[in-house]
């Protein structure tokens, strides 16, 4: 066996030059080195193979990676672009970049969106509506009457669509979302500008200067 | 009172939405 330096380390399936990442992102290229040190920590959780498994991603948000959240697997979803049950070094970056503050509003509006649309119809409708307002209250302390939920559902779709035909599409949301800026507010993550604080070994051993 | 809640603003507050978790150590 050669040396087990860090440039080996790098070589898990799916890595992706740091360099190639920044270029379509958000992040700098010591930012996208510094969520690689995130990213081993996640994706050596439970299963040490350099991918990012649901169970270990569970476990990042809730601690227990047996816990089943609605929202979580939709995150999940959304971040395993190839469709393969794992999320990859490249897709994490990627997506995380939608949540950087310097990320324009109008690619969180539109992750947004597709994080509501269970169906992936183009549309989020009343029904998955409801569905995700069960969810919620089901991984909650609130409790609500069947009637009071629907009331609640009832009234926020009627405000979201505006066209009137039963569904909610993309103007519609971003005009629902301009009336109400504060659901958007768990799109942007503040962290993500101080990354390289956080995880700063990595960024010591870069070899690439970023360029901004 | 909780049937003037909006919806989505209900939504928002799943603890599965909140990815600064992933970046507890």
């Amino acid at each position: 066996m050669g040396c087990f330096c860090s440039k080996h380390s790098r070589q898990t399936p799916g890595y992706e030059e740091p360099t190639i990442l920044a270029s379509e992102t958000s992040f700098t290229v010591s930012e996208v080195e510094a969520l690689y040190e995130l990213f081993k920590k996640l994706s050596s959780s439970i299963i040490d193979d350099g991918l990012i498994h649901k169970e270990e991603f569970q476990f990042a948000l809730f601690r227990n990676s047996n816990k089943r959240n609605l929202f979580a697997d939709r995150i999940f979803d959304l971040f395993d672009v190839k469709r393969n049950g794992v999320i990859e070094f490249g897709e994490f970056v990627r997506s995380l970049s939608v949540f950087h503050p310097n990320t324009p509003q109008s690619d969180k509006i539109a992750f947004a969106f597709r994080l509501y649309d269970l169906r992936y119809t183009g549309y989020i409708e009343r029904e998955e509506l409801k569905e995700m307002v069960l969810a919620l209250l089901n991984e909650s302390d609130l409790i609500l009457s069947d009637d009071v939920v629907e009331t609640i559902v009832d009234k926020t779709f009627i405000d979201a669509d505006s066209k009137g035909d039963g569904k909610i599409d993309m103007e519609e949301w971003k005009e629902f979302v301009a009336r109400n800026p504060s659901l958007m507010k768990n799109m942007t993550l503040p962290y993500l500008k101080d990354i390289t604080l956080a995880f700063p070994s990595f960024v010591v051993n870069s070899e690439v200067e970023d360029s901004e | 009172k909780p049937a003037a809640m909006n919806a989505f603003e209900l939504i928002s507050t799943s603890q599965g939405l909140n990815l600064s978790s992933l970046f507890e150590k």
